[in-house]
This record gives C-alpha cells, sequence and structure tokens, in this order.
C-alpha cells in the first residue's frame, strides 16, 4: 500500500482515458 | 455495522452492513470515474500537457487528480451552512458528516474551500490555477523533471499575469493563491490516508 493511487484504481483508471485519446488518434 | 464511505462523489456514502466491502467499493468506484476521466480531458486541454512522455502525464495525475477535483467541487462544502452538498443532490449538515466518521479531513476540507471562495475567482482563473495545481503536484517517478517546472513556470506566469492585469490595485491575491498549493498537498495526502484504510479495514 504504498502507493495510492495504484491500489486506488486511479492509475488504470488514469492510463485508460489517455490511451483512449491515443487510439481515437490512430484511427 | 454500516460501511461508511463520505466522499461528495459517492451517490451511496452509506451502505447497508449485509453489502461486501468489494461491492462497496466497486460502487464508489463508478462514481468516481467519470469525474478522474474529466480531470484527464481537463489535463489534454493544457497547453504543453500533451507534449510531456505519457509515463509522466500519468504521473502528475496519480499525484494530482485529487488536488484538481478538490478545487473543482469546493463549491459543494458551504462554510457558512456548515454543510456539503453531495452529487448525488443530497446535503449533509457537519454533525451529520461528523456522526458518520469525518473528522479532520472534513475541517480541513471546509477550510480550504472557504479560503480558496474567499477570492472570488472568475472561471478561467480558475481553470488556469487548476492547472497549475495539475503540475505542481508530487515530482516522484517523473523523468523528465525539467520539463514538467517549464511548464509549470509558463502557467504560473499565465496565471499572474491573469490576475494582476484584472486586480491591479491587489497585489496580494497570487501570492496567496499560490500559498493553497501545500494546503492541497496536505489535504491530498490525508485523503489517501482515508480511502487506503477504508480498503484495508473498513
Amino acid at each position: 500500500f504504498n502507493d495510492p493511487a495504484n491500489n486506488l484504481g486511479l492509475e488504470d483508471i488514469i492510463r485508460k482515458a489517455l490511451m483512449g485519446n491515443l487510439e481515437e488518434r490512430q484511427e | 455495522g454500516a460501511k461508511v464511505l463520505a466522499c461528495p462523489l459517492n451517490a451511496c456514502p452509506v451502505a447497508p452492513a449485509s453489502r461486501s466491502s468489494q461491492e462497496v467499493w466497486d460502487s464508489f468506484s463508478q462514481c468516481f470515474t467519470p469525474a478522474v476521466r474529466e480531470v484527464v480531458e481537463f489535463a489534454k486541454s493544457i497547453p504543453g500537457f500533451q507534449s510531456l512522455s505519457q509515463h509522466d502525464q500519468v504521473m502528475l495525475l496519480k499525484s494530482g487528480t485529487f488536488q484538481v477535483l478538490m478545487v473543482r467541487f469546493c463549491s459543494l462544502f458551504d462554510a457558512k451552512e456548515r454543510a456539503v452538498t453531495f452529487l448525488n443532490g443530497q446535503t449533509y449538515s457537519l454533525a451529520s458528516l461528523r456522526a458518520l466518521g469525518m473528522g479532520s479531513l472534513l475541517d480541513a476540507m471546509f477550510d480550504f474551500s472557504e479560503k480558496l471562495g474567499s477570492m472570488g475567482l472568475e472561471p478561467d482563473e480558475m481553470a488556469l490555477f487548476m492547472a497549475v495545481v495539475l503540475v505542481s503536484a508530487d515530482r516522484s517517478g517523473i523523468v523528465d523533471v525539467g520539463a514538467v517546472e517549464q511548464l509549470q513556470e509558463n502557467l504560473i506566469k499565465a496565471l499572474r499575469s491573469l490576475i494582476t492585469s484584472r486586480r491591479p490595485d491587489d497585489s496580494t491575491l497570487f501570492p496567496k493563491l499560490l500559498l493553497r498549493l501545500p494546503d492541497l498537498r496536505t489535504l491530498n495526502n490525508h485523503h489517501s490516508d482515508k480511502l487506503l484504510a477504508f480498503r484495508i479495514d473498513p
């Protein structure tokens, strides 16, 4: 539990939101 | 035995004891996910943010998302009435939130909201302040510190220019605003501790 953002699932949501944008740009 | 997650973003802050901790967390996660996505969209709209590496974008967002949300939703905290309006539309008095186990974090959030609210920032000033908040987040894990510092410098200059040009007679507002950054850091740490405590021992 030394990285709150990972353990709260925040990093996953952030990555997906950023990656989604990259995928849209590739399309 | 009820499970309490009294965050203004939580549509169901008090869950019956019969619900598992994972169910309560999953339900809360569905409530805060759209807000986090909006912060990511906001970050992408900051000139220069998308020029940072994706790794550094993620690092800033990881440590800055709560702080941006705190600024964005500080109007939910009514310091005069001592009440908080949750996004589900329900208003909770300070006394009822204390009964739900909200203590010093709640006091610190009210204090922050009152100070920020008293500055009377315009929407564009608030947006620029949120951009400064995001790029002023914890630098741990940042690879290109120089690029983040340059972006921060540009944003702080833009914020100072906007605020001082609108209020040439008030030279105190801009430094007062920057003093809110350490407040937000402290709130962020306190908030993380509270959420992690729920995850470990609901």
